[in-house]
């Protein structure tokens, strides 16, 4: 099974 | 805002899908700018605003040292007596800028994007997710309709000549992957991802006849658009195994 993953995850807040 | 022009972020309500938008100083009229500039805005009121401009109306974005809100004044170019001044209070988003990184994606194609568009649309209405993938003879845009069993692919095969470019609107060639697939091919990869996302970017066709799509191994897909202003770019978390 796959599961949705965050955008927010693979960038970094400054 | 930067020396360059305007740069736009904006993310959706579920963090899923990030939109990175920039527009080049040398799409306005005028640009002037004394130090770079970070503004946070309701995404909603700005639209509702910059909609009640006609398409020949001249429009003035200016925010000033210190500013709580961006004022949009609508000029009407025949009557320049004639202006609406429109404030857009700026928001606070916190944390929700986001930095992105640049990094080298293994596989890039260019389709047409009128062609794309189709794709995402049908695609979507056989499944939730799709899965994309990009070999060197081409790629391949796959869903899987788990209840009926019914399977949709399109395929991409890179073209074989250089510049397939069509002589005019209806005559689009099949399939017909431009040149950059051949730079841009490092390995095969392969994403899942959400079909509605793929929708939503794909609707930005009217800017760009071309559409790009750059993929990763586990890192979000990118749509991209370029034109002569700037560009317009989709990063789209995919789906990851558990």
């Amino acid at each position: 099974t796959r599961s949705q993953s965050s955008i927010s995850s693979y960038f970094q807040a400054p | 805002c930067s020396k360059e022009g305007i740069m736009l972020q904006g993310m959706d309500e579920f963090h899923i899908s990030l939109v990175e938008f920039f527009l080049s100083k040398r799409s306005f009229e005028s640009y002037a700018l004394c130090h770079d500039l970070c503004m946070s805005l309701p995404i909603d009121s700005l639209a509702t605003v910059l909609k009640k401009a006609n398409d020949d109306d001249v429009c003035t974005l200016k925010a000033g040292h210190k500013a709580k809100v961006l004022t949009v004044a609508i000029e009407t170019r025949d009557q320049p007596w004639l202006v609406s001044k429109h404030d857009v209070p700026f928001i606070d988003l916190g944390s929700e800028y986001l930095v992105i990184s640049r990094i080298p994606y293994d596989a890039k194609i260019t389709v047409w994007s009128t062609r794309f568009a189709r794709l995402a649309h049908e695609l979507h209405q056989l499944s939730g997710s799709l899965d994309i993938q990009i070999i060197h003879e081409g790629a391949r845009f796959t869903a899987l309709d788990e209840g009926s069993g019914k399977k949709g692919c399109f395929i991409f095969r890179r073209a074989k000549v250089v510049d397939e470019y069509r002589d005019s609107e209806d005559d689009e060639p099949a399939g017909a992957i431009i040149h950059e697939f051949h730079r841009y091919f490092h390995k095969a990869t392969s994403l899942r991802v959400s079909t509605k996302y793929l929708v939503h970017a794909s609707k930005r066709a009217p800017l760009s006849s071309k559409v790009s799509v750059l993929m990763k191994e586990d890192q979000p897909l990118l749509v991209q658009y370029d034109f002569y202003e700037g560009v317009l770019k989709f990063y789209i978390a995919p789906r990851i195994a558990d």
